[in-house]
């Protein structure tokens, strides 16, 4: 465990802290895309397939219970908490998420770690994290009006897997000395995707304006 | 195993 990769677990980790927080608080989940949040569910099933199988450290299992269990949270008050149910914004989170998903297993069929299932899912789960914000990106972009912990709570996520690249790179020089493509390149396309939001998110703080994503 | 540093991360 290096410095990087433990900043990358904790902003993560402060992502949903600042999600669940936004909903429990507000209990309103207006300009949380319920696509991306599914996206997310099936990211972490498919990733910590070997959660009871490989022991890796009392750290590695306790957050993977941690973000599997407060994706599904999330998901259950988006689509079954009475209240929060109604503040969804149904008529804008209009992503074809599902399409997103026959792509990246086929990707994985074709460029899997090992030809194993639990290798070949956890390709697939890189694969579909790259592209799980584009749901929560478009919704941005027609929200008239983001709230301050909805632009953290994106603002987090993205910084998360831009601090594992730092990760990758540091292990790269001191421990393996070998290339990963897969989570490499698909962590380098998932933080790509944030560099618009970056740059407005970055501007709308640095000149105390309200954060507005141009349409 | 090479790849169990690759599922040491989250």
């Amino acid at each position: 465990m290096n410095i990087f990769r433990l900043a990358g677990d904790m902003t993560h980790l402060l992502s949903i802290v600042v999600l669940l927080l936004k909903i429990r608080t507000t209990k309103s989940c207006a300009g949380i895309s319920l696509k991306t949040q599914e996206l997310y569910v099936i990211v972490f099933i498919t990733r910590y397939l070997d959660l009871f199988t490989r022991y890796v450290s009392f750290y590695n299992t306790a957050m993977k219970l941690v973000f599997i269990g407060t994706s599904v949270a999330i998901v259950w008050y988006m689509r079954l908490h009475k209240v929060v149910k109604q503040t969804y914004s149904r008529d804008e989170d209009t992503f074809k998420h599902y399409l997103l998903i026959p792509p990246c297993f086929i990707l994985a069929l074709l460029i899997p770690l090992e030809f194993t299932v639990t290798e070949i899912l956890w390709s697939f789960s890189i694969y579909l994290e790259a592209v799980a914000i584009l749901p929560q990106l478009l919704l941005l972009q027609r929200s008239s009006n983001i709230d301050n912990l909805t632009g953290s709570y994106v603002f987090l996520l993205g910084a998360y897997r831009a601090l594992y690249i730092v990760n990758w790179v540091y292990r790269f020089f001191t421990e393996t000395h070998k290339i990963r493509w897969i989570p490499w390149i698909s962590g380098l396309v998932q933080t790509a995707l944030y560099a618009d939001f970056f740059y407005y998110y970055i501007k709308s703080w640095k000149n105390h304006e309200k954060l507005r994503l141009p349409a | 195993e090479e790849d169990d540093e690759m599922h040491d991360e989250l």
